[in-house]
């Protein structure tokens, strides 16, 4: 454990929490993709279902049962409780083209041809790339709320901190997971214009658009 | 391969 890694682990955290009180406080999900946090479900899902084959640490096993509530959590509140305000008409991104592709992936790409590992392999490709129906819906409405702004910078910022972590874990430990590493990028490049836009925009507009 | 010992990461 290490600096970039903690800060990397509680600023996913905080994103995950900011989404899901800004939808409990407002009583809507409005300008929120729901194909995105079931994709985040599905990461989640397919990542840590080694809770049920190790124990790797309290603080290991705590985090992975708090992402996965939540996530489950989200996605019920914006499909059931909140339904009524859900913008499903402009969340129209097709998440089998993401899902199908980075299926296949996994199945190609991986370090051990085994259940557990490929679906840990597939939630590393297809955390990447989760966001992305986020970022259309963005796009297509051209606006966001000033707190979705929030969650989305700090989601980012997670995964860039964790660029670091891998830099910092190959120097001192000479570890790398070239798998994680190279989804990493990816999904921290696709952060990028966000980021350049949140910088730029939200801080001086407080609307986002 | 130590990729495949424990995954402590999130």
């Amino acid at each position: 454990m290490n600096v970039f890694r903690l800060t990397g682990d509680l600023s996913h955290l905080a994103a995950i929490i900011i989404l899901l009180l800004k939808i409990w406080k407002t009583r809507s999900c409005a300008g929120i993709s729901g194909k995105s946090q079931i994709l985040f479900a599905l990461v989640f899902t397919t990542r840590y279902l080694d809770l049920l084959t190790s124990f790797i640490s309290l603080y290991n096993t705590c985090m992975k049962i708090i992402y996965v509530g939540c996530a489950y959590a989200t996605v019920y509140l914006i499909y059931a409780k909140f339904r009524a305000t859900y913008d499903g008409n402009h969340d129209t991104f097709r998440i089998e083209f993401l899902v199908v592709p980075v299926g296949g992936l996994a199945f190609l790409v991986n370090h051990d041809f085994s259940p557990l590992e490929i679906l840990w392999t597939f939630s590393i490709y297809l955390e990447s790339v989760a966001i992305l129906p986020q970022l259309f819906m963005i796009s297509k409405t051209g606006e966001a709320e000033t707190i979705t702004t929030h969650y989305l910078f700090c989601l980012g910022v997670y995964r860039a901190l964790y660029l670091f972590n891998w830099i910092w874990r190959f120097y001192f430990e000479g570890f790398f997971d070239m798998i994680a590493i190279v989804a990493g990028v990816v999904q921290t490049i696709l952060y990028c214009d966000f980021f350049y836009l949140y910088v730029t925009k939200v801080n001086a507009v407080q609307r986002f658009q | 391969d130590q990729n495949l010992q424990q995954k402590d990461e999130l």
